[in-house]
């Protein structure tokens, strides 16, 4: 660490990329960004939200020669980065030397190894002794990146000023006894485990449960796990309800009284919105889940022991709604988890349980476990 | 008298250790003194000190190891004390 050991008091901290390199197109530099961000990440507490304007804890800027913080750069090659410690004002931002060639390999200045070398700077580390560290002051241009890890040095460090990541809160879905090595990670075939909200995706399903989500396409049988903010730097962990609108390519993600947009991996402009936008009453705090069905252009919110039904032509909420979950969804218990439709099924999530519903028979066809779409 | 080139060679790098061990080794900015100082013992701890750190053998000279290194690219965050 730093003499007197600056580090930030918080564990949410906002970042901003205030210009680009004419290197790079810019989304590879958002990706590199995002990226260096979840390396330190995964092994704390911290988390990192995008801000667009205005001051962030991290500001990121290109520059060359003098830039105004009396630490000039020197052009092509020797110095291509530096950063500051914790603290307001330029403390914590990130400069890159834009006199060097950055690239998404190692053909020129790798931005994605020095950006995570910076940043571990920003969060309060020095550097390291230790060659095979990512904090070691040297750049090393043969980094295999497909292999990049932290080296313990490096975790070491970071976790002495942050701690390492959270478990979920005795969480009953992932008892304690049960929690996977890298603590604060759900394990997929933990037969207790429970889904905070799956939604489809292009065709994969994404199910996702505190800070994290397994990414499931009909191609492979083993399913990826990420981050959340590895895709979506902006979105809120711990979500409540995922839906996809196929007909807009999109996918809604709720949590609390607010909804975000996201095509891909890329967030929508103009939210997050209120969920009452919608035309849910005011007396709904936060919904349990939800669908949309693209053959009948319906989708469906689930709150309680009731349910919305909102018409994707008219783009409003039906009248004579809510209706009790029973009433249309026999044998379906409230509370829902979270519900995505496949294959012409509906298929419920309720703890560790999931129940098949055949909408056109209007009943239960199959009860399996939550977590039997993760090849465990 | 023009410096031959290895004479040339050799201030060049005198002028980037004495750089580098001031960036980034707290070495005093002295200028006019480096090359007299170079065998003196401050100016031979700094490079035994930079030399540990960045895992080298630590000669305490300028061997052509210490000078591959100090000559790659690197972070601008001095390797000890304070930056602000």
């Amino acid at each position: 660490t730093f003499p007197g050991m600056p580090k930030w008091r918080k564990t949410h901290l906002t970042y901003r990329i205030v210009n680009y390199t004419k290197d790079l197109p810019r989304d590879a530099v958002d990706s590199a960004i995002e990226k260096a961000l979840t390396v330190w990440e995964e092994v704390t507490p911290l988390t990192f939200s995008r801000i667009y304007e205005g001051e962030a804890d991290i500001m990121i800027i290109f520059a060359v020669r003098e830039h105004g913080d009396f630490l000039p750069f020197d052009g092509p090659g020797r110095v291509l980065a530096h950063a500051y410690p914790p603290g307001s004002g330029f403390y914590g931002d990130a400069h890159f030397d834009d006199d060097e060639q950055w690239t998404k390999d190692t053909s020129g200045i790798n931005l994605f190894l020095v950006a995570a070398h910076e940043l571990g700077h920003s969060l309060g580390l020095q550097h390291s002794t230790h060659r095979e560290a990512l904090m070691y002051p040297v750049y090393d241009p043969l980094t295999d990146l497909s292999r990049f890890r932290l080296s313990q040095d490096d975790v070491n460090g970071i976790q002495f000023l942050y701690g390492s990541p959270p478990v979920p809160p005795n969480d009953p879905a992932v008892p304690t006894e049960s929690v996977p090595p890298e603590a604060g990670t759900p394990a997929a075939c933990d037969p207790a485990l429970s889904f905070d909200a799956i939604s489809t995706l292009r065709g994969e399903i994404l199910f996702f449960k505190g800070r994290h989500f397994w990414r499931k396409s009909f191609r492979t049988l083993e399913p990826e796990f990420h981050l959340i903010s590895s895709f979506w730097p902006s979105l809120p962990s711990d979500i409540d309800a995922a839906y996809e609108v196929t007909s807009k390519d999109t996918v809604f993600i709720f949590k609390g009284n607010q909804f975000w947009a996201i095509r891909g991996n890329e967030m929508q402009a103009g939210y997050p919105r209120g969920i009452h936008t919608l035309g849910l009453p005011s007396t709904v705090r936060k919904i349990d889940a939800a669908f949309s069905d693209k053959e009948k252009k319906k989708t469906y919110f689930f709150v309680e022991d009731k349910y919305w039904r909102f018409d994707e032509k008219r783009q409003s909420m039906e009248p004579g709604f809510p209706k009790q979950i029973v009433e249309d969804f026999p044998g379906i218990e409230p509370e829902v988890d979270a519900v995505f439709p496949v294959f012409g099924f509906y298929y419920f999530f309720k703890g560790s349980s999931q129940f098949e519903f055949d909408p056109n028979a209007k009943k239960v066809t199959h009860v399996l476990k939550s977590n039997s779409w993760l090849n465990c | 008298y023009p410096l031959d080139r290895a004479a040339r060679n050799k201030e060049d790098s005198m002028e980037l250790v004495q750089q580098y061990l001031e960036n980034y080794y707290n070495l005093a900015k002295d200028t006019k003194q480096f090359v007299r100082r170079k065998d003196s013992s401050p100016v031979v701890k700094k490079i035994q000190e930079m030399q540990k750190f960045l895992g080298l053998e630590v000669t305490g000279k300028l061997d052509s190891d210490t000078l591959e290194v100090i000559r790659k690219p690197r972070c601008g965050i001095p390797d000890v004390g304070s930056f602000s």
